[in-house]
């Protein structure tokens, strides 16, 4: 069956779905068969970036590569219980659909803690953990003392991680593989990136997950957002008035070395 | 009674507990008094700024200003209703005890739609929504053609604050202030600030929110989070090891600036 990727980070604005919509992509025009799940069902900003994607192919006569897609809509009812067995239903549904006809499945999950979201990590091969350069973000993992950097306590997103990675080895014996990628980086290097950095180190120890190289703050990764065209499309183009840039070329690079770090089952170096 | 001040944007990330943070403790330099309430009960980045910011003041013997402060923490119940009845009761009763001796109260949101939060949006007299400067944030206010930038469709965040807004004048006339201000803008223009800028003020016009001038994306809005410090604050300290720097004087004025494009009753210019 395909081998699950989960964007997650109950921080918000942290870059999950760049990242989802960016991998996606790449893994499709590496010649995989790609399919992705929206598990954000109010926000939808990977199902939109999808939508305006398929829009824009077929507005522009381009052939856009574009992974089978399903959202789970909100479900509201006066029982938690009853809101959360739908929506269980409408996501084994969904995945039943499409597990078998590709090789990965990339979700999307919302800047909050959800069933659905605590769900999709309870069923991932692969988390990619984007987060700020940021001791904002840092925060939802651990908390370190403000000097020596010692990780003081574990927050609430490292501890929803840790308890589903302990239910899926219980459930099949198959362990999580976590990658931190911080997202949205400055060029510059500054005192407050060394210290997130060092505070990433201390703590991948402890929780178990790997880093990955970070992703740099640029334009491109979101001002294609309404064609739905990403780093790793052609984006020269004469409607949109745009040119090849520097840019565009270590965007894609950044994206390329993030799916190699995440060793996927793929026949690639 | 205080004037209310919401920092809301169903959007993760834009910068809500940022700003939330800024704005509370710029309204105390000026001499007001001001109260702070954390909605976002499970993330807790405002609250552990401010508990941050108390712990560091204790240690370093310094005099910080700190905004009298309570969050509601999450509520699980099986009956939906239920669970919004105790988070109704736990805000209420909070503000209850401050709203009198106070002259404002800054409340943070979460980025996503919940009862306190959609609760937040009916008290308010002053909503700030921060956002990245990024069409994928600008989707939740609405969606534009790409190539036109005409606007197609409201989007779930800006129907919200429309039927907080209605709520608000029928229940007691009383208008909500609708300030919106990009954040974490670069300091180099690009085709893609020109594009949002174009279409936010598309969107003021009918939305009926005024624009603030932008904050830009500075270190020194979340460097100093572990310690509690902000860009408000002096941050020249030998335990820190850290001198002034034209940044931190352009970040105040930032924060200042916001301030009085929010045109609170205050006494001043
Ligand atoms: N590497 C990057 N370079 C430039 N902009 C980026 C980058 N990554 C994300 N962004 C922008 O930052 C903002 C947050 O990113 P995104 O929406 O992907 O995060 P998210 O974690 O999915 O947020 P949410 O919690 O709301 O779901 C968006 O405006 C997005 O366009
Ligand atoms: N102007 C700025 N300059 C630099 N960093 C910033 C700025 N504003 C916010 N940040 C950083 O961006 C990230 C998102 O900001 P913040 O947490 O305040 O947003 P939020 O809207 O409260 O997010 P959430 O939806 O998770 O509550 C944090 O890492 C924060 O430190
Ligand atoms: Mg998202
Ligand atoms: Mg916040």
């Amino acid at each position: 069956t395909a081998h699950v990727i989960v964007c997650g980070n109950e921080k918000g604005g942290s870059g999950k779905s760049t990242t989802a919509v960016h991998l996606a992509i790449a893994l499709l025009k590496m010649g995989h068969r790609v399919a992705t799940v929206d598990l954000d069902g109010r926000q939808l900003s990977m199902t939109r970036y999808l939508e305006n994607r398929r829009r824009w192919a077929a507005a522009s006569g381009n052939q856009l590569e574009i992974p089978q897609h399903f959202h789970v809509p909100p479900v509201r009812r006066n029982s938690v219980g009853e809101a959360e067995r739908s929506e269980f239903k409408a996501l084994m549904e969904g995945l039943a659909e499409i597990e078998y006809r590709h090789d990965f499945i990339v979700i999307d999950t919302p800047g909050s803690d959800t069933y659905l979201n605590r769900l999709a990590h309870r069923i991932c091969d692969t988390l990619v953990t984007p987060l700020n350069d940021s001791l904002v973000d840092f925060d939802v993992l651990a908390r370190v003392d403000a000097v020596s950097n010692e990780v003081i306590e574990i927050s609430q997103y490292a501890e929803s991680v840790r308890d589903a990675r302990r239910e899926r080895r219980n459930a099949d014996n198959a362990m999580l593989d976590w990658v931190v990628v911080r997202n949205r980086m400055a060029f510059i290097n500054s005192r407050n990136e060394t210290k997130v950095d060092a505070c990433l180190r201390k703590l991948s120890a402890q929780l178990g997950f790997r880093i990955s190289d970070g992703i740099s703050e640029r334009v491109i990764f979101r001002e294609f957002f309404p064609v739905g065209l990403t780093a790793l499309d052609e984006l020269e183009d004469r409607v949109l008035g745009t040119r090849p840039t520097l840019s565009h070329l270590a965007a894609r690079q950044e994206i390329r070395r993030l799916v190699q770090t995440l060793r996927l089952p793929i026949g690639e170096d």
